[in-house]
């Protein structure tokens, strides 16, 4: 464990939390592309089934439950509690069009062609771009409230964090996963049109 | 590369 680790991690769980607060106090998903949450769900579940065949730690066991638990309690929240407020018609990005090529990819590009390591690589190929269909919302209705904002801005840092952390870790213990790597990267370079607008905008942005 | 069984990383 090294700090930019932990502070992505912690970035990562800020993010979630953000906003499954957002959804429950405001009692409305107007804004939130279900989609995303759905494929981060899918992420999350399909990384984190080794919780049933390994033990790592009581910090890795906690986050993996708890990423899990919010993941679908978000899901259920916007589509059944507060489906009413659910705004369909602006999440329209075709999941399919990234679950089948990254399934593919996975199958094709991986370290072990084992049931595990193909799902793990499926989960880090999938989360590069879960955040796809939330960008695409954006630039369809063409605003984000304040809060979401902040949400997708720990949810981009996290990963840009990891990227350091890899860098830490290939210099300080030689551990380099290029998988996971190319794909921090590919996730991160997603968020950075997103972030120059965070950062030059401030308040409410428009993509 | 990755030679350890698993990942450790969430």
């Amino acid at each position: 464990m090294n700090i930019f680790r932990l502070t992505g991690d912690l970035s990562h769980l800020a993010a979630i939390i953000i906003l499954l607060l957002k959804i429950w106090k405001t009692r409305s998903c107007a804004g939130i592309s279900g989609k995303s949450q759905i494929l981060f769900a899918l992420v999350f579940t399909t990384r984190y089934l080794d919780l049933l065949t390994s033990f790592i730690s009581l910090y890795n066991t906690t986050m993996k439950v708890i990423y899990i638990g919010c993941a679908y309690a978000t899901v259920y929240l916007i589509y059944m509690k507060f489906k009413a407020t659910y705004d369909g018609n602006h999440d329209s990005f075709r999941m399919e069009f990234l679950v089948v090529p990254v399934g593919g990819l996975a199958c094709l590009v991986n370290h072990d062609f084992s049931f595990l390591e193909i799902l793990w690589t499926f989960s880090i190929y999938l989360e590069s771009v879960a955040i796809l269909p939330q960008l695409f919302m954006i630039s369809k209705t063409g605003e984000a409230e304040t809060i979401t904002t902040h949400y997708l801005f720990f949810l981009g840092l996290y990963r840009a964090l990891y990227l350091f952390n890899w860098i830490w870790r290939f210099y300080f213990e030689g551990f380099f996963d290029m998988i996971a790597i190319v794909a921090g990267m590919v996730q991160t370079i997603l968020y950075c049109d997103f972030f120059y607008l965070y950062v030059t905008k401030g308040q409410g942005i428009s993509l | 590369n990755q030679d350890e069984v698993g990942h450790d990383e969430l």
